[in-house]
Protein backbone atom coordinates (compact mmCIF):
# COMPACT_ATOMS: atom_id res chain seq x y z
CA UNK A 1 0.00 0.00 0.00
CA UNK A 2 0.87 3.55 -0.14
CA UNK A 3 1.78 5.53 2.58
CA UNK A 4 -1.18 7.26 4.20
CA UNK A 5 -2.91 4.67 2.15
CA UNK A 6 -4.30 7.25 -0.03
CA UNK A 7 -7.62 5.77 -2.28
CA UNK A 8 -10.42 7.58 -4.57
CA UNK A 9 -13.25 8.22 -2.17
CA UNK A 10 -15.63 7.55 -5.35
CA UNK A 11 -15.40 4.51 -7.02
CA UNK A 12 -16.40 5.72 -10.48
CA UNK A 13 -14.15 7.34 -11.86
CA UNK A 14 -13.00 9.56 -15.24
CA UNK A 15 -9.97 8.89 -17.13
CA UNK A 16 -8.75 10.93 -20.02
CA UNK A 17 -6.11 10.30 -22.94
CA UNK A 18 -4.05 13.51 -23.45
CA UNK A 19 -1.64 12.78 -26.42
CA UNK A 20 -0.89 9.25 -28.47
CA UNK A 21 2.59 7.77 -28.95
CA UNK A 22 3.33 8.10 -33.47
CA UNK A 23 5.11 4.43 -32.41
CA UNK A 24 1.07 2.72 -32.35
CA UNK A 25 -2.08 2.96 -34.25
CA UNK A 26 -4.39 4.90 -32.13
CA UNK A 27 -7.31 2.22 -31.83
CA UNK A 28 -4.37 0.11 -30.56
CA UNK A 29 -3.33 2.87 -27.89
CA UNK A 30 -7.19 2.70 -26.84
CA UNK A 31 -7.83 -0.82 -26.62
CA UNK A 32 -4.31 -1.33 -24.60
CA UNK A 33 -5.87 1.23 -22.19
CA UNK A 34 -9.23 -0.13 -21.65
CA UNK A 35 -8.03 -3.83 -21.06
CA UNK A 36 -5.66 -2.21 -18.38
CA UNK A 37 -8.50 -0.39 -16.71
CA UNK A 38 -10.56 -3.91 -16.95
CA UNK A 39 -7.71 -5.29 -14.77
CA UNK A 40 -8.98 -3.72 -12.04
CA UNK A 41 -12.34 -3.19 -12.62
CA UNK A 42 -13.09 -6.61 -12.66
CA UNK A 43 -11.96 -7.33 -9.05
CA UNK A 44 -13.38 -4.19 -7.54
CA UNK A 45 -16.51 -2.02 -7.15
CA UNK A 46 -14.37 0.33 -9.09
CA UNK A 47 -15.48 1.61 -13.00
CA UNK A 48 -13.50 4.21 -15.26
CA UNK A 49 -15.37 6.67 -18.13
CA UNK A 50 -13.61 7.76 -20.66
CA UNK A 51 -14.13 11.81 -21.25
CA UNK A 52 -12.85 13.95 -23.59
CA UNK A 53 -12.26 17.22 -22.66
CA UNK A 54 -12.05 17.98 -19.59
CA UNK A 55 -9.97 17.37 -16.22
CA UNK A 56 -10.37 13.74 -15.26
CA UNK A 57 -9.63 11.91 -12.42
CA UNK A 58 -6.70 9.32 -14.41
CA UNK A 59 -5.12 11.55 -17.19
CA UNK A 60 -2.61 9.97 -19.10
CA UNK A 61 -0.12 10.79 -20.93
CA UNK A 62 3.46 10.49 -22.88
CA UNK A 63 5.96 12.49 -21.63
CA UNK A 64 9.18 13.52 -22.99
CA UNK A 65 12.83 13.72 -20.39
CA UNK A 66 11.47 16.30 -17.79
CA UNK A 67 7.93 17.54 -18.31
CA UNK A 68 7.66 19.64 -15.07
CA UNK A 69 6.32 16.79 -12.59
CA UNK A 70 10.07 16.92 -10.82
CA UNK A 71 10.70 13.36 -12.08
CA UNK A 72 12.15 13.50 -15.12
CA UNK A 73 12.68 10.57 -17.71
CA UNK A 74 15.67 9.22 -19.29
CA UNK A 75 15.14 8.16 -22.49
CA UNK A 76 14.96 4.50 -23.74
CA UNK A 77 14.72 1.50 -21.27
CA UNK A 78 15.32 2.30 -17.64
CA UNK A 79 11.85 4.00 -16.13
CA UNK A 80 9.46 3.18 -18.67
CA UNK A 81 6.33 4.97 -16.61
CA UNK A 82 5.44 6.47 -13.43
CA UNK A 83 1.58 7.42 -11.85
CA UNK A 84 0.50 9.51 -8.94
CA UNK A 85 -1.47 8.29 -6.00
CA UNK A 86 -5.14 8.94 -5.81
CA UNK A 87 -5.58 13.00 -5.61
CA UNK A 88 -6.66 16.06 -6.75
CA UNK A 89 -4.83 17.54 -9.96
CA UNK A 90 -1.77 15.22 -10.69
CA UNK A 91 -2.73 13.00 -8.77
CA UNK A 92 -4.26 10.08 -10.34
CA UNK A 93 -1.99 10.64 -13.53
CA UNK A 94 0.14 8.28 -15.25
CA UNK A 95 3.15 9.40 -17.57
CA UNK A 96 4.90 7.16 -19.89
CA UNK A 97 8.21 7.66 -21.29
CA UNK A 98 7.30 8.94 -24.93
CA UNK A 99 11.12 7.08 -25.91
CA UNK A 100 10.58 3.73 -25.05
CA UNK A 101 9.87 1.58 -28.17
CA UNK A 102 5.71 1.19 -26.68
CA UNK A 103 4.37 -1.89 -28.64
CA UNK A 104 1.03 -4.01 -28.37
CA UNK A 105 3.15 -7.45 -28.56
CA UNK A 106 5.85 -9.08 -26.99
CA UNK A 107 8.32 -6.54 -28.93
CA UNK A 108 9.89 -3.40 -27.17
CA UNK A 109 7.65 -3.15 -24.43
CA UNK A 110 3.99 -3.73 -24.07
CA UNK A 111 1.99 -0.80 -22.88
CA UNK A 112 -0.83 -2.70 -21.55
CA UNK A 113 1.17 -4.24 -19.23
CA UNK A 114 3.20 -1.08 -18.03
CA UNK A 115 -0.66 0.80 -17.87
CA UNK A 116 -1.89 -1.31 -16.40
CA UNK A 117 0.67 -1.62 -13.74
CA UNK A 118 0.92 2.11 -13.42
CA UNK A 119 -3.10 2.27 -12.80
CA UNK A 120 -2.00 0.15 -9.83
CA UNK A 121 -0.56 3.33 -8.54
CA UNK A 122 -3.09 5.42 -9.49
CA UNK A 123 -5.69 3.67 -7.25
CA UNK A 124 -3.04 3.62 -4.48
CA UNK A 125 -1.12 0.27 -4.58
CA UNK A 126 2.35 0.82 -3.78
CA UNK A 127 5.25 -1.74 -5.31
CA UNK A 128 4.84 -5.33 -4.67
CA UNK A 129 7.82 -7.69 -3.54
CA UNK A 130 6.05 -10.78 -5.67
CA UNK A 131 7.84 -11.29 -8.51
CA UNK A 132 4.90 -12.88 -9.86
CA UNK A 133 3.05 -9.64 -9.55
CA UNK A 134 1.84 -6.93 -11.64
CA UNK A 135 2.94 -4.26 -9.04
CA UNK A 136 6.48 -5.81 -9.13
CA UNK A 137 8.63 -3.12 -10.25
CA UNK A 138 10.26 -4.58 -12.98
CA UNK A 139 9.05 -4.98 -16.51
CA UNK A 140 7.83 -8.64 -17.56
CA UNK A 141 6.41 -9.53 -20.76
CA UNK A 142 2.62 -11.56 -20.54
CA UNK A 143 1.06 -12.07 -23.57
CA UNK A 144 -1.81 -10.07 -23.16
CA UNK A 145 -4.26 -12.46 -24.12
CA UNK A 146 -3.22 -14.81 -21.69
CA UNK A 147 -3.06 -11.82 -18.53
CA UNK A 148 -4.60 -12.97 -15.27
CA UNK A 149 -4.19 -10.42 -12.73
CA UNK A 150 -2.46 -12.37 -9.84
CA UNK A 151 -3.80 -12.75 -6.25
CA UNK A 152 -1.08 -11.05 -4.83
CA UNK A 153 -2.58 -7.96 -6.79
CA UNK A 154 -6.06 -9.08 -6.00
CA UNK A 155 -5.50 -9.12 -2.68
CA UNK A 156 -3.98 -5.56 -2.44
CA UNK A 157 -6.68 -3.47 -4.80
CA UNK A 158 -9.62 -5.50 -2.60
CA UNK A 159 -7.80 -4.75 1.14
CA UNK A 160 -8.54 -0.88 -0.32
CA UNK A 161 -11.55 -0.94 -2.08
CA UNK A 162 -13.15 -4.10 -1.39
CA UNK A 163 -14.39 -6.93 -3.35
CA UNK A 164 -15.80 -6.81 -6.64
CA UNK A 165 -19.55 -7.03 -6.95
CA UNK A 166 -19.97 -10.00 -8.86
CA UNK A 167 -21.25 -12.97 -7.37
CA UNK A 168 -18.27 -15.19 -8.22
CA UNK A 169 -15.37 -13.38 -6.59
CA UNK A 170 -12.14 -13.28 -8.76
CA UNK A 171 -8.94 -15.53 -8.32
CA UNK A 172 -5.55 -15.19 -9.73
CA UNK A 173 -2.67 -17.25 -10.23
CA UNK A 174 -0.42 -17.72 -6.95
CA UNK A 175 3.74 -17.10 -7.72
CA UNK A 176 5.29 -20.63 -7.23
CA UNK A 177 7.95 -20.82 -4.12
CA UNK A 178 10.57 -23.40 -4.90
CA UNK A 179 10.36 -24.90 -1.23
CA UNK A 180 6.34 -25.21 -1.03
CA UNK A 181 5.54 -29.28 0.22
CA UNK A 182 2.81 -28.57 -1.95
CA UNK A 183 4.22 -27.78 -5.46
CA UNK A 184 3.19 -29.34 -8.50
CA UNK A 185 4.98 -29.21 -11.93
CA UNK A 186 3.33 -29.32 -15.76
CA UNK A 187 6.87 -30.21 -17.15
CA UNK A 188 10.27 -30.95 -16.09
CA UNK A 189 13.38 -31.38 -18.75
CA UNK A 190 17.14 -30.98 -18.45
CA UNK A 191 18.70 -28.34 -20.49
CA UNK A 192 22.45 -28.44 -20.82
CA UNK A 193 23.27 -29.83 -17.71
CA UNK A 194 20.60 -27.37 -15.64
CA UNK A 195 17.32 -28.27 -15.10
CA UNK A 196 14.26 -26.30 -15.88
CA UNK A 197 11.08 -27.07 -13.81
CA UNK A 198 7.39 -25.40 -15.59
CA UNK A 199 4.36 -24.70 -13.89
CA UNK A 200 1.97 -22.38 -14.96
CA UNK A 201 3.75 -19.06 -16.73
CA UNK A 202 6.83 -19.91 -14.71
CA UNK A 203 10.26 -22.27 -14.82
CA UNK A 204 12.18 -23.06 -12.01
CA UNK A 205 15.79 -23.62 -13.20
CA UNK A 206 17.93 -25.32 -11.02
CA UNK A 207 22.00 -24.85 -12.39
CA UNK A 208 24.17 -27.65 -10.40
CA UNK A 209 26.49 -25.27 -9.34
CA UNK A 210 24.01 -23.30 -7.70
CA UNK A 211 22.01 -23.46 -4.76
CA UNK A 212 19.56 -21.44 -4.76
CA UNK A 213 16.59 -21.95 -7.23
CA UNK A 214 16.18 -19.40 -10.41
CA UNK A 215 12.63 -18.37 -10.77
CA UNK A 216 11.42 -16.46 -13.75
CA UNK A 217 8.43 -15.92 -16.35
CA UNK A 218 8.67 -18.31 -19.23
CA UNK A 219 8.34 -15.64 -21.62
CA UNK A 220 11.96 -14.02 -20.65
CA UNK A 221 13.56 -16.34 -22.37
CA UNK A 222 10.92 -17.47 -24.72
CA UNK A 223 8.38 -14.76 -25.78
CA UNK A 224 7.07 -16.80 -27.91
CA UNK A 225 6.25 -20.02 -26.02
CA UNK A 226 2.82 -20.29 -24.07
CA UNK A 227 2.30 -20.68 -20.21
CA UNK A 228 1.15 -23.91 -19.42
CA UNK A 229 3.62 -26.27 -20.77
CA UNK A 230 2.18 -30.46 -20.44
CA UNK A 231 5.62 -31.95 -21.19
CA UNK A 232 9.22 -31.58 -22.38
CA UNK A 233 12.29 -33.69 -23.06
CA UNK A 234 16.06 -32.60 -23.74
CA UNK A 235 17.31 -35.12 -26.95
CA UNK A 236 21.19 -34.72 -25.45
CA UNK A 237 22.85 -36.28 -28.65
CA UNK A 238 20.95 -33.49 -30.89
CA UNK A 239 21.30 -30.61 -28.31
CA UNK A 240 17.40 -29.72 -28.94
CA UNK A 241 14.41 -29.46 -26.06
CA UNK A 242 10.92 -30.43 -27.66
CA UNK A 243 8.14 -28.79 -25.47
CA UNK A 244 4.71 -29.73 -25.69
CA UNK A 245 1.43 -28.02 -25.44
CA UNK A 246 -2.02 -29.56 -26.51
CA UNK A 247 -1.62 -30.84 -29.72
CA UNK A 248 1.46 -28.76 -30.89
CA UNK A 249 5.25 -29.08 -29.41
CA UNK A 250 8.30 -26.74 -30.15
CA UNK A 251 11.73 -27.52 -30.75
CA UNK A 252 14.47 -25.58 -28.89
CA UNK A 253 17.80 -25.35 -30.41
CA UNK A 254 20.04 -24.90 -28.29
CA UNK A 255 18.55 -21.88 -26.30
CA UNK A 256 16.41 -20.62 -29.19
CA UNK A 257 12.84 -21.84 -30.44
CA UNK A 258 13.85 -23.35 -33.89
CA UNK A 259 11.94 -21.53 -36.73
CA UNK A 260 8.93 -23.57 -38.77
CA UNK A 261 7.50 -24.84 -35.06
CA UNK A 262 4.81 -25.35 -33.39
CA UNK A 263 4.36 -28.89 -35.16
CA UNK A 264 1.28 -30.80 -34.64
CA UNK A 265 2.03 -33.92 -33.01
CA UNK A 266 0.70 -36.29 -35.34
CA UNK A 267 4.09 -35.43 -37.54
CA UNK A 268 5.50 -37.56 -34.68
CA UNK A 269 3.09 -40.54 -35.55
CA UNK A 270 0.77 -40.04 -32.27
CA UNK A 271 -2.88 -40.53 -33.89
CA UNK A 272 -5.28 -37.92 -33.75
CA UNK A 273 -6.79 -39.61 -30.61
CA UNK A 274 -4.56 -38.22 -28.35
CA UNK A 275 -4.88 -34.44 -27.44
CA UNK A 276 -2.26 -33.93 -25.59
CA UNK A 277 1.35 -35.49 -24.14
CA UNK A 278 1.25 -35.56 -20.04
CA UNK A 279 5.18 -36.10 -19.82
CA UNK A 280 8.64 -37.26 -21.42
CA UNK A 281 11.57 -38.14 -21.17
CA UNK A 282 14.85 -38.98 -23.57
CA UNK A 283 16.24 -42.46 -22.70
CA UNK A 284 20.23 -41.56 -23.53
CA UNK A 285 21.50 -45.15 -23.63
CA UNK A 286 18.94 -46.63 -26.26
CA UNK A 287 17.97 -43.29 -27.97
CA UNK A 288 14.49 -43.84 -27.59
CA UNK A 289 11.96 -41.06 -26.38
CA UNK A 290 9.45 -42.52 -23.89
CA UNK A 291 5.95 -40.32 -24.16
CA UNK A 292 3.29 -40.49 -21.67
CA UNK A 293 -0.41 -40.11 -22.14
CA UNK A 294 -3.47 -41.07 -19.56
CA UNK A 295 -2.36 -44.33 -18.45
CA UNK A 296 -0.37 -45.30 -21.48
CA UNK A 297 3.13 -44.63 -22.90
CA UNK A 298 4.62 -44.67 -26.77
CA UNK A 299 8.17 -45.06 -27.85
CA UNK A 300 9.69 -42.88 -30.06
CA UNK A 301 12.67 -43.90 -31.81
CA UNK A 302 14.64 -40.49 -32.61
CA UNK A 303 16.83 -42.16 -35.24
CA UNK A 304 14.28 -43.62 -37.43
CA UNK A 305 12.38 -40.63 -36.64
CA UNK A 306 8.85 -42.63 -36.30
CA UNK A 307 6.53 -44.27 -33.39
CA UNK A 308 7.85 -47.91 -32.62
CA UNK A 309 5.24 -50.36 -33.33
CA UNK A 310 3.27 -52.38 -30.70
CA UNK A 311 2.16 -48.74 -28.54
CA UNK A 312 0.73 -47.44 -26.81
CA UNK A 313 0.93 -49.81 -23.86
CA UNK A 314 0.02 -49.71 -20.05
CA UNK A 315 2.56 -47.77 -18.03
CA UNK A 316 1.98 -50.18 -15.39
CA UNK A 317 3.49 -52.66 -17.65
CA UNK A 318 6.68 -51.34 -17.61
CA UNK A 319 7.35 -48.85 -14.84
CA UNK A 320 5.05 -50.15 -11.88
CA UNK A 321 2.72 -48.69 -9.88
CA UNK A 322 3.76 -45.00 -10.77
CA UNK A 323 -0.11 -44.36 -11.80
CA UNK A 324 -0.58 -41.23 -14.54
CA UNK A 325 2.62 -39.03 -15.27
CA UNK A 326 2.60 -35.13 -14.57
CA UNK A 327 6.60 -34.99 -15.42
CA UNK A 328 9.51 -36.69 -16.08
CA UNK A 329 13.04 -36.47 -16.90
CA UNK A 330 16.31 -38.81 -16.75
CA UNK A 331 19.63 -38.15 -14.72
CA UNK A 332 22.56 -40.51 -14.31
CA UNK A 333 20.52 -43.34 -15.57
CA UNK A 334 17.62 -42.94 -13.42
CA UNK A 335 14.14 -41.88 -14.61
CA UNK A 336 12.43 -39.74 -12.12
CA UNK A 337 8.53 -39.38 -12.37
CA UNK A 338 6.56 -36.89 -10.82
CA UNK A 339 2.93 -37.14 -9.79
CA UNK A 340 1.62 -34.56 -7.94
CA UNK A 341 4.19 -33.84 -4.65
CA UNK A 342 5.11 -37.09 -5.53
CA UNK A 343 8.71 -37.97 -7.26
CA UNK A 344 9.27 -41.46 -8.20
CA UNK A 345 13.08 -42.80 -8.89
CA UNK A 346 13.04 -45.19 -11.50
CA UNK A 347 16.57 -48.05 -12.44
CA UNK A 348 15.86 -48.49 -15.93
CA UNK A 349 17.72 -51.30 -15.84
CA UNK A 350 15.93 -53.42 -13.06
CA UNK A 351 12.67 -51.81 -13.95
CA UNK A 352 12.59 -51.13 -10.40
CA UNK A 353 11.38 -48.11 -8.10
CA UNK A 354 14.09 -47.89 -6.27
CA UNK A 355 12.79 -44.26 -4.10
CA UNK A 356 9.85 -42.15 -3.19
CA UNK A 357 10.69 -38.44 -2.81
CA UNK A 358 9.14 -35.09 -2.23
CA UNK A 359 8.83 -33.60 -5.60
CA UNK A 360 10.66 -30.63 -4.47
CA UNK A 361 13.60 -32.49 -3.40
CA UNK A 362 15.62 -31.19 -6.23
CA UNK A 363 15.64 -27.59 -4.53
CA UNK A 364 17.91 -27.57 -1.05
CA UNK A 365 15.04 -26.67 0.67
CA UNK B 1 48.41 -4.49 -7.48
CA UNK B 2 46.59 -1.15 -8.85
CA UNK B 3 43.52 -1.39 -10.90
CA UNK B 4 43.76 -1.49 -13.97
CA UNK B 5 42.18 2.21 -15.43
CA UNK B 6 39.34 0.48 -16.97
CA UNK B 7 38.83 -1.45 -14.67
CA UNK B 8 38.59 1.83 -12.10
CA UNK B 9 36.09 3.45 -14.85
CA UNK B 10 34.17 0.35 -14.89
CA UNK B 11 33.95 0.86 -11.03
CA UNK B 12 33.05 4.30 -11.42
CA UNK B 13 29.87 3.56 -13.66
CA UNK B 14 28.93 0.71 -11.23
CA UNK B 15 28.96 2.97 -8.51
CA UNK B 16 27.05 5.71 -10.31
CA UNK B 17 24.19 2.57 -11.24
CA UNK B 18 24.24 2.12 -7.81
CA UNK B 19 23.57 5.59 -6.33
CA UNK B 20 21.32 6.70 -9.17
CA UNK B 21 19.25 3.33 -8.37
CA UNK B 22 19.45 4.03 -4.57
CA UNK B 23 18.65 7.50 -4.98
CA UNK B 24 15.92 7.33 -7.77
CA UNK B 25 13.94 3.99 -5.63
CA UNK B 26 15.39 3.87 -1.86
CA UNK B 27 15.23 7.57 -0.85
CA UNK B 28 19.21 7.31 -0.90
CA UNK B 29 20.41 10.71 0.12
CA UNK B 30 22.12 12.95 -2.13
CA UNK B 31 24.40 14.37 0.08
CA UNK B 32 25.02 10.83 1.67
CA UNK B 33 29.25 10.26 1.92
CA UNK B 34 29.59 7.03 0.60
CA UNK B 35 33.13 6.86 1.09
CA UNK B 36 33.57 8.13 5.05
CA UNK B 37 34.16 5.69 7.60
CA UNK B 38 31.54 7.08 10.59
CA UNK B 39 30.27 5.31 13.44
CA UNK B 40 26.92 4.24 11.44
CA UNK B 41 26.91 1.61 8.45
CA UNK B 42 27.13 3.10 5.27
CA UNK B 43 24.14 4.72 3.94
CA UNK B 44 24.76 3.23 0.32
CA UNK B 45 25.62 0.05 1.67
CA UNK B 46 22.36 0.16 3.96
CA UNK B 47 20.37 1.33 1.32
CA UNK B 48 21.63 -1.43 -1.05
CA UNK B 49 20.88 -4.13 1.14
CA UNK B 50 17.26 -2.56 1.47
CA UNK B 51 16.80 -3.08 -2.02
CA UNK B 52 18.36 -6.91 -1.88
CA UNK B 53 16.10 -7.73 0.51
CA UNK B 54 12.93 -6.41 -1.29
CA UNK B 55 14.14 -8.00 -4.35
CA UNK B 56 15.09 -11.45 -2.82
CA UNK B 57 18.15 -11.29 -3.07
CA UNK B 58 20.99 -12.37 -0.88
CA UNK B 59 21.25 -9.55 1.21
CA UNK B 60 25.51 -8.45 1.08
CA UNK B 61 25.11 -5.23 1.42
CA UNK B 62 27.53 -5.07 -2.07
CA UNK B 63 26.88 -4.20 -5.44
CA UNK B 64 27.01 -8.14 -6.65
CA UNK B 65 26.50 -9.49 -9.96
CA UNK B 66 22.87 -10.49 -9.13
CA UNK B 67 22.16 -6.72 -7.97
CA UNK B 68 23.16 -5.18 -10.86
CA UNK B 69 21.50 -7.57 -13.22
CA UNK B 70 18.49 -5.88 -11.31
CA UNK B 71 19.25 -2.96 -11.60
CA UNK B 72 19.95 -2.80 -14.73
CA UNK B 73 16.20 -3.88 -15.73
CA UNK B 74 13.63 -1.88 -17.62
CA UNK B 75 11.16 -0.58 -14.29
CA UNK B 76 9.02 1.94 -12.94
CA UNK B 77 9.76 5.54 -11.94
CA UNK B 78 7.53 5.19 -8.57
CA UNK B 79 10.33 4.09 -5.57
CA UNK B 80 10.18 0.98 -3.79
CA UNK B 81 9.78 2.43 -1.06
CA UNK B 82 8.92 5.53 1.21
CA UNK B 83 6.21 8.50 -0.07
CA UNK B 84 6.23 9.55 -4.19
CA UNK B 85 4.31 12.62 -3.99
Amino acid sequence: FTAGNPKWKRNNLTYRILNYTPKMRQADVDKAIQKALSVWSNVTPLTFRKVEDKEADIMISFAYRDHQDNSPFDGPNGQLAHAFQPGEGIGGDVHLDEEEAWTKDGRGYNLFIVIAHELGHSLGLSHSNDPGALMYPTYSYTDPNEFLLPQDDIDGIQAIYGQSNDAVQPTGPITPQACDPNLTFDAITTLRGEKIFFKGRYMLRKHPARTETELNFISLFWPKLPSGIQAAYENVERDEVLLFKEDKYWVLRGYDIAPGYPKPIYRLGFPKTVKRVNAAYNDETTGKTYFFTADRYWRYDENKKSMDHGYPKKIVSKFGKIGRVDAAFQKDGYVYFFRGTTQFQFDPHTKRIVRQMKSISWFNC
Amino acid sequence: FPVAPEEAEDEGKTLQLVENYLQNFYNLQKDHQPHLRNKDENPLAAKLKEMQAFFGLEVTGKPDLDTLEIMKKPRCGIPDIGQYV
